[in-house]
């Protein structure tokens, strides 16, 4: 369902660094606009074309196999992996 | 090519396997081809930059304690916040280099069907421990084409004899740890490439365009929507929650919340919350809209004239200034040009419809002390009605329609946490100036 596919692309793009991860301790809803601004960012960075929708082409990509590891590497990242760390 | 931050300081290393892939899925992969493939995998690293690499058995005890680069094929949960997720999906991962124990740590997906050279059936082995191997040594994903560093897994690379890194990955490599047999690491400065300066401090003076848009009013529509009021102005629009609050400072595009009004959309006359259904009503030039929630209802657009808006000389209504239900009586006004009707609520056939009171249009001038062209009408607090026009609203208190004295406050200070207008203090008499210039905020 398209819905399925929205929050699974929503999950797969905080998982990998394009939007900040969810914060336990507070409800964060992602905007519109941020989460077409992120898939525009996963459609550059994985060199398909940039429609900042989730068409045929980008949904391929996210089902490609691939590293775990955040093509994003922010600093909210990397906070909560020192933190995880300690 | 892009750099984790992170880089060995030291350019032995040491590494060895801990787990090997199940022969069950992966049974074309004995130990020892794993050993083989992951050093060939590591020397592609090490064949461009000046990087040692020192096998030590897994049951040694360097390695269980502090071995460099510790490999292990694991599945599912593995303990470091990484799980894996079966056949497919993610494939490995590798920890950056640092300090802690599990840095350099370099973990492959049991699940995976691992081979080398396989069918496209399979995963190669030796592709995905060179992307890892590159993790595990500092670098990070790179967008670029051709990169072993690329996220996404693209097949084998080939013949493991004579694999070399792309350009991309051999400048990243040398940027962290030198080129082989050439001067010492990281050319001229040994460290991790500096971030450029920081731009220098900016004035705390807002700059952005969206802060004098906000306080500088003249909204094209004023609308209370469940409890919140809404200021549209342009494409955007900002809100006010009940306490006061803003959601933000920074304006929220019409078109990305309000599903469904024309693209370009780039003002709205009027906008209110009906009161039956909580349908929410946008009016746009001779048409209008009706939305469930944030998004607009099928077969609208409809066109304005349907509301049976004449004026005095009997001319159809073209657009709408102002619309909003009198708490006073629950009935639904209209504005247009000095103009307003009354409309009853009917649920005759299911759906909301309007019915027009006889004896309208009247002019806006029976609400007195308030502007007679106003930008937009809400009720708000105890049923009061709240007029707004350029930066300033009027406020008539519960039923009334004309008050003797109704002092005009502003929008901005009041509903968009803009500051006030600095207060002039009175300056004595000054016989060379008699004339002394004040400033407003605008000035």
């Amino acid at each position: 369902a398209p819905t399925d596919q929205y929050s699974r692309a929503v999950d797969w793009l905080s998982r990998y660094g394009y939007l900040p991860p969810p914060d336990p301790r507070a409800s964060k809803l992602q905007t519109k606009e941020g989460i077409e601004k992120a898939i525009r960012v996963m459609q550059r960075y994985g060199g398909v074309h940039e429609t900042g929708v989730l068409d045929s082409e980008t949904l391929k990509l996210m089902s490609t196999p691939r590293c775990s590891l955040p093509d994003i590497v922010g600093s909210e990242d990397m906070l909560r992996r020192r933190r995880r760390k300690r | 090519y892009a750099l984790s931050g992170l880089k060995w300081h030291k350019t032995d290393l040491t590494w060895s396997v801990h787990s090997y892939p199940s022969p069950s899925l992966s049974p074309g992969l004995p130990n020892s081809l794993v050993d083989n493939i992951l050093t060939h995998a590591l020397k592609a690293w090490s064949d461009a930059a000046p990087l040692n690499f020192r096998w030590l058995p897994s049951d040694s005890r360097v390695a269980a304690a502090g071995g460099d680069i510790r490999v292990s094929f694991t599945s599912m949960f593995h303990d470091d916040g990484y799980p894996f997720d079966g056949q497919g999906g993610t494939l490995a991962h590798a920890f950056f280099p640092g300090r802690n124990d599990m840095a350099g740590d370099t973990h492959f997906d049991d699940d995976e069907i691992w081979s080398y050279g396989g069918s496209s059936s399979t995963t190669d082995l030796f592709t995905v421990a060179v992307h890892e191997f590159g993790h595990a040594l500092g670098l990070s994903h790179s967008s670029s084409d051709p990169s072993i560093m690329r996220p996404y897994y693209q097949g084998p690379v080939g013949d493991i004899q004579n694999f070399m890194l792309a350009l991309d990955d051999k400048q990243a490599i040398q940027q962290l740890y030198g080129v082989k047999d050439e001067g010492p690491p990281g050319g001229v400065d040994p460290e991790i490439p500096r971030l450029p300066s920081p731009p220098p401090p900016r004035p705390t003076q807002p700059s952005d365009p969206s802060f004098s848009e906000r306080c500088q009013g003249g909204f094209d529509a004023v609308a209370n929507i469940r409890g919140e009021v809404f200021f549209f102005k342009g494409a955007h629009f900002w809100r006010t929650k009940q306490d006061g609050s803003l959601v933000s400072l920074n304006p929220a595009q019409i078109k990305n919340f309000w599903i469904g009004l024309p693209p370009g959309t780039n003002k709205v006359d009027a906008v209110y919350e009906r009161k039956s259904d909580s349908k929410i009503i946008f009016f746009i030039g001779s048409q209008y809209w009706v939305f469930k929630d944030t998004v607009a209802m099928a077969g609208y657009p409809r066109p304005l004239s349907e509301w049976g808006m004449r004026t005095k000389s009997g001319a159809l209504v073209e657009s709408v200034d102002a619309a909003f239900i009198w708490a006073h009586n629950g009935k639904t006004y209209l504005f247009s040009n000095g103009e307003f009707w009354r409309f009853d609520e009917s649920h005759g056939s299911g759906e909301v419809t309007w019915l027009q009171a006889p004896d309208y249009p009247r002019s806006n001038s029976l609400w007195g002390g308030v502007p007679s062209h106003m930008d937009d009408v809400i009720t708000w607090g105890e049923g009061d009605s709240y007029f707004f026009k350029d930066n300033h609203y009027w406020v008539l208190k519960r039923g009334g329609l004309n008050q003797d004295v109704v002092t005009p406050k502003s929008i901005a200070v009041d509903w968009l946490r803009c500051p006030a207008p600095p207060t002039t203090p009175a300056a004595p008499a000054n016989p060379r100036h008699p004339k002394e210039c004040s400033c407003d905020i605008k000035g």
